[in-house]
C-alpha cells in the first residue's frame, strides 16, 4: 500500500507592491495586531505573566498600573472577559488568562 | 472549584466563538 506523497507545489512568495499606501499608524491611539488596545494589552499581559494558580488580583493590576484608573482598568478586563482572553478564578476580583498556554 | 473550570470553558468558548 503506498502511499503517494504529493509535494506541495512551490509556495510563491507574496511581493508586497504597495507598501507605500499602506499608510502609517501615526497618533497615540496605537493598536496592536490583536485588535487590543495599549491598556487592554498591558492588562492582558500582567494577567498572563502572573505565576499563580488563582491568577492574579484585581489589587495587584491597580498597583502595577498606576498611570490607569480604577474605572478604566475595569473596562478593560471586562473587554478582555468578554471577549474570552481572560476569566475570573476564585472571585470575581482574580483573573487569568485562556491565552497562556 | 468548579466555578473556576465553569468560568474558564465560559472564556474559551467565547475567544474560539471570536477566532471563527
Amino acid at each position: 500500500n503506498k502511499s503517494h506523497n504529493q509535494p506541495s507545489a512551490g509556495r510563491v512568495p507574496i511581493g508586497n507592491p504597495g507598501m507605500g499606501e499602506a499608510g502609517n499608524f501615526g497618533g497615540n491611539n496605537f493598536m496592536p495586531a490583536n485588535g487590543l488596545t495599549v491598556a487592554q494589552n498591558q492588562v492582558l499581559s500582567l494577567i498572563k505573566a502572573c505565576p499563580r494558580p488563582e491568577g492574579l488580583n484585581f489589587h495587584d493590576l491597580k498597583n502595577q498600573l498606576q498611570h490607569m484608573t480604577v474605572a478604566s482598568i475595569k473596562q478593560a478586563v471586562d473587554f478582555l472577559s468578554n471577549e474570552g482572553h481572560i476569566y475570573s478564578t476564585v472571585d470575581d476580583d482574580h483573573f487569568k488568562s485562556t491565552d497562556a498556554e | 472549584l468548579v466555578r473556576i473550570q465553569r468560568n474558564k470553558a465560559a472564556a474559551l468558548l467565547r475567544l474560539a466563538a471570536r477566532n471563527v
